[in-house]
């Protein structure tokens, strides 16, 4: 059971890094667009 | 300009489904707590009876 | 042009979270399911003691 939260816990953790690169991502490859443009 | 516009708001709508997304997660494991907490509470019930008999 | 390319960069973005998700939503149904087996087996070996008895 103990285990069972545990591992809840680390899931939501990668999940949330996941997410968040692909927002710095997103924000990153925009900059780049509005510098050239 | 308009592009910097553009940016700031998809920017914007990305972090306001990543806030949702951290509701979701975080709804999903108190979820999960709560039905491991009731799962011992009846392992504990269980026992106590099975001291009585 | 820059706009399709921004645009292009933040449906890339949002389908990148989106498949994380889905990910993420399904391994915790399968992990649920694997609990709850676990919990009925657990039961059935419990009434089987039982029984013997």
């Amino acid at each position: 059971a103990a285990r069972y939260l545990e591992e809840e816990e680390l899931r939501s953790q990668h999940i949330l890094e996941c997410l968040n690169a692909h927002i710095e991502e997103l924000k990153k490859d925009s900059e780049k667009t509005v510098r050239q443009f | 300009k308009g592009l910097e516009e553009m940016r700031a708001q998809y920017i914007k709508a990305v972090s306001k489904i990543k806030r949702d997304m951290l509701c979701y997660i975080r709804e999903s494991k108190e979820r999960a707590a709560e039905m491991i907490k009731a799962e011992v509470l009846r392992e504990r019930q269980e026992t106590a009876r099975k001291m009585r008999k």
